[in-house]
């Protein structure tokens, strides 16, 4: 199973996340 | 002297001969899977997939799953699925494998209160525990479901009928309010994982889309391998806004995981016996928002 999400958002937001990274719940993905 | 000879020269033709054989075995078949593994399908392969029952399995496998377990053979059952995939049972709100009556409440399995802490300093969190399979900037009509293979994002989320800009030619501008950018995310949850998912964002979801697909594995490997999967496979859509403008977060379902369930959503039945190339839409009305980390959904098995 999966979720994806696609959203919009101002040119200056960052993940801060790696590809392959573990998350758990909650865990901040990005922020502007 | 010659006999001596041929049993030296017999002795390392026996020894290393059998050796070279296997090494370059070894060798080919390690360039065989690299070479493989980096190969996308094609589409009589992916034709081929689809043909397999894999609803069926995945029914049947559901059926089985919801049957309760005895109560003296649940700690054994559990157990191996515990060991095997990994589960981190002291996070379970429930520890004791008796009070779950079946494999499928076990793998919905509920967390401890509090065991995960929601980052309020971020605009995005994690909507459930999993690995982020990839995730960045949307420039064209093609989305990365993995790093160099995509799918097409109208057939992701459908016609645009949800907000008025249809004046608008190409399909990812019209989804877009002001002079943002589309970033996309994908997080894919293994066996052992927490099943529930929980809201990303504060957000407000407006409509809902459900599409009847097929039911592929979503693993790494097979995502890695098939161009397009998120769009093939049977999948729920919610389509809002959040304070930046447009927001979508879809539940893909796959063989093991065909059920999605919603809390918010009663109406939305997945892993139908019949297939259906229809896609079914739902307005949610106004009155609907989450919050970061509320509770949203859960995928069941079958």
């Amino acid at each position: 199973s999966t979720i994806v999400l696609v959203f919009e958002a101002p040119v200056n937001f960052q993940f801060t996340i790696l590809p392959g990274d573990r998350v758990q719940m909650g865990q901040g993905l990005g922020r502007v | 002297e010659r006999t001596s000879d041929r049993f030296e020269w017999k002795g390392i033709l026996t020894r290393f001969v059998p050796v070279g054989i296997c090494l370059i075995a070894v060798m080919q078949w390690r360039s065989y899977r690299k070479k493989s593994s980096e190969r996308l399908a094609n589409k009589w392969e992916i034709d081929c997939y689809c043909m397999l029952p894999l609803r069926t399995v995945s029914r049947w496998w559901g059926w089985l799953a919801d049957k309760e377990i005895p109560e003296f053979l649940r700690p054994v059952v559990y157990g191996l699925y515990a060991n095997t995939f990994g589960v981190k049972l002291s996070e379970a709100l429930h520890e004791d494998l008796r009070s779950y009556p079946s494999l499928a409440d076990f793998f919905a399995r509920p967390l401890k209160s509090g065991i995960r802490q929601v980052d309020h300093e971020s605009d995005l969190v994690s909507p459930c525990d999993g690995t982020v399979l990839h995730f960045g900037t949307v420039h064209t009509g093609e989305i990365e479901q993995v790093k160099g293979v995509t799918y097409s994002l109208e057939k992701f989320l459908g016609e645009n009928t949800w907000n008025n800009n249809n004046n608008v030619k190409d399909y990812r501008t019209s989804l877009l309010h002001n002079a943002h950018t589309l970033y996309q995310c994908v997080i894919y949850l293994a066996p052992g994982d927490y099943h529930r998912f929980h809201s990303a964002a504060n957000w407000k979801p407006t409509h809902r889309r459900h599409f009847h697909g097929e039911l592929l594995s979503v693993s790494p490997r097979i995502a890695k391998w098939v161009p397009g999967l998120f769009c093939l496979n049977e999948r729920a859509v919610y389509l809002g806004s959040w304070d930046h403008g447009f927001f979508s977060y879809t539940a893909v379902g796959a063989t093991n995981v065909g059920t999605v369930k919603v809390y918010c959503d009663k109406t939305l039945h997945t892993n139908h016996p019949k297939k259906s190339d229809r896609c079914k839409d739902l307005c949610l009305g106004n009155g609907t928002y989450f919050k970061k980390g509320d509770p949203f959904g859960e995928f069941r098995m079958g």
